[in-house]
């Protein structure tokens, strides 16, 4: 479903180059559940950034359902952004002006739904997050972990069928942590492919791929013998 | 060193009630290493700013070194905040303008030490939390995991008294958490009162009491025993 091929990345500034990602390789396969791990600034976000089409690399190909994604038009990019990937930030990235329900109503409003079938879809994915009692509070009006889960609400908002998270539980108690990969066992179940950044070895083993990164390189990627 | 008297803490929008904090009474001990946990939404955050005088209770004292911090006049507030108290934000609230050593030095240009001096110990904080080679980064040029190491860096630039820590490992995976730890555990060694939010039962068994928060209420309060 995507292929990363011999993908690097670099960063330059001024005379100081930092090498985010070297040579990587990983085929992703329709209905995969994969975690990805690694030290702090080993390049995870970063590869995150490339699959879902919100960066380009320095050097090599990314490609999605088979197509060189740089290769794209514009309005096709923002097609497959909007409807086919969901994408839960590392820092959240929620719309302060907005409330809770109409954080998570941002895509279904780009995508062009009717209001009142975007506000009951909405309404739901927040109850499904454990916030149905928070629904229009704004973010600065909300905890950490709250904030988290508007996010992870938000990129379920059209039915994704790939989701990415970067560290979705990372300010979340364990329970919650817990519950939150109860709903993205639901909808691997569903068939969908599900991307995620995780420090926690416990979340990690809920998956059946996992990918280790150090500084920017693989170091690893074994899937579960079942 | 610090006491929570009866305090409570009461959001008010229109016709909903939030209570995020209820007949909260804690000692606070010089030298204490304290963890305080509970699930996303129970209220630690609010308590933290309470405890970093960023808020004011709703009912009841929050009293540090025996004065009511609501008598306070302004300046005397902000030079204890300045001189007394390390905060480290649950969500960094770095200056994204400003690089790595330059957010680390915020503190000490505010409580007017020379510019040498301040770039100095700058440098020497970034190295402590393993950032030596990122200082003239922007927060935008970094991981999340190093811009939580940024803030944790910053609160310490005034060599404060008491370190107040919401969720400073969250986004680091375990082998930097650990690093945080140790340098947290230097710090305490050193005479210093840690006051830090964790879902992390690996980091809250390396403090001495762990305090339980559930929906705004205080669950346990337990001391290690030695
Ligand atoms: N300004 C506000 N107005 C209304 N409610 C608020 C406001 N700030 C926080 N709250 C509510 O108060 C409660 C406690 O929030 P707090 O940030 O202290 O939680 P927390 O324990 O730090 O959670 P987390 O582990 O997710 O960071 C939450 O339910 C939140 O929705
Ligand atoms: N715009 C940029 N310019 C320069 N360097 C950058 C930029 N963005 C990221 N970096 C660097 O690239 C490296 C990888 O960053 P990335 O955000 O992918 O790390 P990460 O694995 O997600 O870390 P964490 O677990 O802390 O979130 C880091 O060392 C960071 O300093
Ligand atoms: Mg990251
Ligand atoms: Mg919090």
């Amino acid at each position: 479903i995507a292929q990363v091929d011999n993908v690097s990345k670099r960063y330059q500034m001024g005379d100081v180059i930092v090498d985010a990602l070297k040579n990587i390789n990983i085929d992703f396969e329709d209905g995969d559940f994969v975690s990805i791990m690694g030290p702090s600034g080993c390049g995870k976000s970063t590869l995150m950034n490339l699959l879902g089409c919100l960066d380009q690399p320095t050097e090599g190909r990314y490609l999605l359902g088979g197509q060189d994604v740089s290769k794209m038009e514009d309005d096709e990019l923002s097609a497959i952004r909007g409807s086919r990937l969901g994408f839960v930030f590392q820092s959240y990235n929620l719309i302060q002006q907005l409330s809770v329900v109409e954080n998570i109503e941002v895509p279904l409003y780009y995508q062009g739904h009717h209001e009142a079938e975007s506000r009951e879809r909405a309404i739901e994915l927040a109850e499904q997050v454990g916030l149905g009692d928070r629904i229009h509070h704004k973010p600065y009006e909300l905890s950490g972990g709250q904030q988290q889960r508007v996010g992870i609400a938000r990129s379920l908002a059209n039915d994704p069928l790939v989701i990415l998270a970067d560290e979705p539980t990372g300010n979340l108690d364990s329970k919650s942590g817990a519950d939150i990969m109860n709903f993205f066992d639901k909808l691997h179940d569903q068939g969908k492919t599900l991307i995620m950044v995780t420090h926690s070895d416990e979340m990690a083993e809920r998956s059946l791929r996992i990918i280790r990164l150090r500084d920017g390189v693989i170091e690893s990627d074994e899937r579960k013998r079942n």
